[in-house]
């Protein structure tokens, strides 16, 4: 986090907050909705109270501008920046502009009001942009689910270094950004894709070409906004052009970057009995168009030709994967071979010779 | 019709891309315009020190060009107040 230079600060904890004006691209009832669950998002780690007026003037102002419109930073119509806000101090100290030429929304298309006003009154607080890609106040727009968000901990260290702690007895904490060489790093799920590699984690993936050096960390939201965070198993289909992506009982068909349905299927659609709440992990074989989904210490094997799960099903992954253990957190199959991802290590898997034949930390694709 | 020569797509492409590191550098990494660098001591941080600072704040390559990563960013929609300074 960067705290604004010179520190300034608002010496009082009871602060308010106008809407000057609306957008009509919500009705008001959500603006105020959207600015209300901003300012909760800050006082809820802070001592800081904030209170709407309704007229007069108050410390926060919050309007929709257009243009050049008086404050010597004219707005650049669509995209480009959305916004701007003014440090804390007397007068226009504090205020928000929304640029009007944008298009607000409570979802996920055009630009989300909330994500953005609970940005923007980290300014109006006193913080800068952070470097941290995962934190709020980094400076470029990405989406998450509003109902999914929590202020990273980047946001809350900062927030209480100006004001400190709220009175709540329970410090709330916030999700950190993972490391790409962090050694203790492990997987939520990974998977193939036309020939690149996704690791998933968290609200994240690192998208890696097996011949690049470089490895990309991205949000999820960024290439797939309907997607939810924590994937917990992945497979791609290649003969599809597919992938599947598993959270709790339900799954999401990608093609490419499309959804290929709108809505989350259920597994149970799969064969899955109503006991398996979850999938910890999945591969699909290639050569043999089988798919193996790991549960516990228990595997299924799924047709995908058949699209049907195959008999005598489930069975112990110790009797076929020798030297894996249970609890997977990851798989994927790659040339010759099946990686497992358990914690920390990664277990190179060859079904020919149905052994181990090495174990390397988790990340060793990131070349680190 | 005009008489000057048709601009070739890419150096019309690499003119436009100067102009947005130019415009981002002096909205978000207090690069001075033309007009402001006149006047002043000819010590200010030349576009490619600036370019520097805003890859690194960004985790990027730092190369001083601008690269692809480094326009990619640039193009992504953002909030207008500066990554340094007030």
């Amino acid at each position: 986090y960067v705290l604004t230079d010179g520190n300034p600060k608002w010496e009082r904890k009871n602060l308010t907050y106008r809407i000057v004006n609306y957008t009509p691209d919500m009705n008001s009832a959500d603006v105020d909705k959207a600015i209300q669950k901003a300012f909760k998002v800050w006082s809820d780690v802070s001592p800081l109270i904030f209170k709407i007026i309704y007229d007069g003037n108050a410390d926060i102002m919050i309007s929709f501008e257009t243009g050049d419109h008086r404050d010597n930073s004219p707005f650049d119509g669509p995209d480009g920046f959305l916004v701007h806000a003014f440090q804390p101090r007397n007068g226009i100290g504090g205020d928000v502009h929304f640029d009007e030429a944008e298009y607000w929304t409570k979802g996920s298309n055009g630009y989300n009001l909330f994500l953005v006003v609970a940005h923007e009154l980290g300014h109006s607080l006193g913080l800068s942009h952070s470097t941290d890609p995962g934190a709020l106040m980094y400076p470029t727009y990405s989406y998450t689910e509003p109902n999914e968000f929590r202020l990273p901990q980047d946001d809350i260290n900062g927030i209480q270094t100006v004001y400190g702690h709220s009175g709540n007895p329970i410090q709330p904490t916030g999700p950190t950004t993972p490391v790409t060489c962090d050694h203790k790093l492990t997987f939520d799920a990974v998977a193939t894709m036309r020939g690149e590699l996704l690791f998933f984690k968290d609200r994240y993936f690192w998208r890696k070409h097996p011949q690049m050096t470089e490895v990309q960390l991205n949000f999820i939201s960024l290439f797939w906004p309907n997607l939810p965070s924590g994937i917990q198993a992945a497979y791609e289909n290649t003969e599809r052009d597919q992938i599947f992506l598993f959270k709790e009982n339900k799954y999401w068909v990608l093609s490419g970057y499309d959804l290929v349905y709108n809505h989350p299927k259920s597994i149970y659609d799969l064969g899955f009995p109503k006991n398996v709440k979850r999938i910890n992990a999945a591969f699909n074989d290639e050569n043999s168009g089988k798919t193996y989904f790991f549960v516990g210490g228990k595997y299924w094997r799924y047709d995908e030709n058949r699209q049907s799960m195959d008999q005598g099903y489930p069975k112990k992954i110790i009797d076929e994967f020798r030297g894996i253990s249970k609890n997977i957190d990851a798989a994927f199959q790659y040339g010759r071979y099946i990686y497992f991802f358990i914690g920390t290590r990664q277990f190179q898997f060859d079904p020919n010779v149905k052994r181990v034949v090495s174990v390397m930390k988790s990340n060793s694709w990131f070349n680190c | 019709s005009s008489s000057a020569f048709p601009v070739a797509p890419e150096t019309e492409d690499e003119d436009k891309n100067i102009q947005l590191v130019k415009t981002y550098l002096q909205n978000f990494y207090k690069l001075e315009t033309d007009k402001q660098s006149r006047f002043k001591s000819k010590n200010i941080k030349p576009l490619t020190e600036k370019l520097k600072e805003m890859q690194v704040f960004f985790g990027l390559k730092v190369t001083g060009k601008p690269d692809v990563d480094t326009l990619e960013v640039m193009k992504k929609p953002r909030c207008g107040v500066p990554d340094i300074g007030q």
